[in-house]
């Protein structure tokens, strides 16, 4: 059939007809258009190699290869659209699923994922990551927010403060993200925001990743005495863990108005409390 | 009597890097989520006696913190609940109220009276077959203040909604 659509009054988002994968984001209101996918993918921990001993571990990230394995090339896919929401379920396998909603009025794209428990049956300590893939031209840019408020423009394979002598093309390009991730190529802008702080970057032009979940089998002898291993209710199962991210397409110039005010809505959300009726006792303090 | 000290005092403790970075024994990042639990638990005394104040009416508040993964056995069970909607920033607020139900029609009244659409979609639950009513509503709060609406099942038979599923992707 033809491509699975999602659209409110502000965005639309195109899903490939063949994968069910994310294939396109509509800015309807400044009329923006930009191919950009998006997917999961696991790192293969490193247990330390000839070069050097370390491990990937609580204290390290350290890849095995700078390729991550594609969790799947394609996804199983579950259209649910009314008046009040449209959501594509994404199933990407047994330990990885995500839905992308639309509500009505939102200008922003919501991304939940559901990952867990990783297995590691076979022997391999996974990191894995949502990838944003885009033909943004970013020269090698990106942006990632210190505590929400100050923003930082980071490099690939560079410092500002020094000469990088780069061992890591991988770890070596991976910055702390509070609550936001950008790339930009001067004209559009595409934003993530997390809702908790992640370790992201950008290791391709146009490219954006964000690390939400990580189940390792070493130690990485920096003082923990423990592989980041997560054993949820019970030993041994892995922890299930479930986010969101929020994906904004903007221009250059509107961008930051809409990832800030997105991101205090987000931090301050509404409490939501219930109650049962008839049990309304009359209170005045004091 | 709420406090908010055990939970400030929680957070004080999280300040450490391994609490921050989880660069710790799998016990002590249980602990810290422990101490956190217990001050959360606290607070939501004090937000009860906050909004029964403001609200001049003490209520049997209920505060479900398994919504992220459609848990909150209120909603899944009462036929007649109400649900508040506390907004801490300074302007007016828009906002999908998502709760788990147990049934596929509601009906969703504003704090005025008036009925507020609503839908009821069937969620898949992970790993396994069956799934499971989620009601949606919009709903606003005004700025730094609450709004109470109240849902009432309503004794249809059908699911209201059942999603269209589009055809399973090629199993190629």
């Amino acid at each position: 059939s033809g491509p699975l659509v999602i659209q409110n009054e502000h965005l639309r988002a195109i899903f490939d007809p063949n994968t069910g994968l994310l294939q396109e984001i509509e800015n309807l209101d400044l009329g923006l258009r930009l191919p950009v996918s998006q997917s999961f993918y696991w790192y293969n921990a490193s247990t330390g190699d000839i070069t050097h001993p370390q491990a990937s571990g609580a204290y390290i990230f350290r890849p095995d290869k700078t390729k991550p394995f594609p969790l799947r090339h394609w996804v199983n896919t579950r259209l649910v659209k009314n008046a009040l929401v449209q959501e594509v379920h994404q199933n990407f396998s047994a330990w990885c699923s995500q839905v992308v909603r639309l509500y009505p009025g939102q200008r922003h794209l919501e991304l939940e994922w559901t990952v867990g428990p990783v297995p590691i049956r076979d022997g391999f300590g996974k990191e894995i990551i949502s990838r944003f893939d885009s033909q943004l031209k970013t020269n090698g840019r990106f942006y990632t927010d210190s505590n929400g408020r100050e923003i930082l423009e980071r490099r690939r394979d560079y410092r500002p403060t020094w000469d990088l002598n780069q061992t890591e093309p991988v770890a070596g390009n991976y910055y702390p993200v509070s609550s936001r991730i950008y790339i930009t190529d001067g004209q559009v802008q595409l934003t993530v925001l997390t809702d908790r702080s992640q370790g992201g970057s950008s290791l391709r032009d146009g490219s954006l990743e964000l690390m939400v979940h990580r189940r390792l089998l070493m130690d990485d002898n920096r003082g923990v005495g423990e592989a980041l291993l997560e054993p949820g209710d019970g030993p041994g199962t892995g922890l299930v863990v479930r986010g969101r991210h929020l994906v904004l397409l903007d221009t250059v110039e509107t961008a930051a108005a809409g990832h800030r005010l997105q991101a205090q809505r987000e931090a301050l959300a509404p409490q939501l409390v219930l109650a049962s009726p008839g049990q309304d006792v009359p209170y005045s303090p004091g | 009597q709420g406090s908010s000290a055990r939970l400030r005092q929680a957070m004080a403790v999280a300040q450490h890097h391994d609490a921050v970075s989880g660069t710790s024994k799998q016990h002590v990042a249980n602990d810290y989520a422990r101490q956190l639990a217990a001050g959360w638990e606290e607070c939501q005394v004090l937000v009860s006696n906050a909004l029964a104040s403001l609200g001049s009416s003490k209520k049997d508040f209920v505060f479900c913190n398994q919504l992220n993964i459609s848990v909150c056995p209120l909603s899944q069970t009462a036929n007649h609940f109400q649900a508040i909607l506390y907004n801490p920033l300074a302007w007016t607020i828009t906002w999908t109220v998502r709760l788990p139900v147990g049934a596929w029609a509601y009906n969703v009244r504003d704090p005025s009276g008036q009925s507020v659409p609503s839908e009821v979609i069937d969620i898949p639950a992970k790993g396994s077959e069956n799934s499971h009513p989620e009601l949606i509503f919009p709903a606003s709060a005004p700025p730094l203040g609450f709004s109470i609406y109240s849902v009432t099942r309503l004794s249809v038979r059908t699911p209201q909604f059942r999603d269209c599923c589009s055809p399973p992707m090629a199993q190629s």
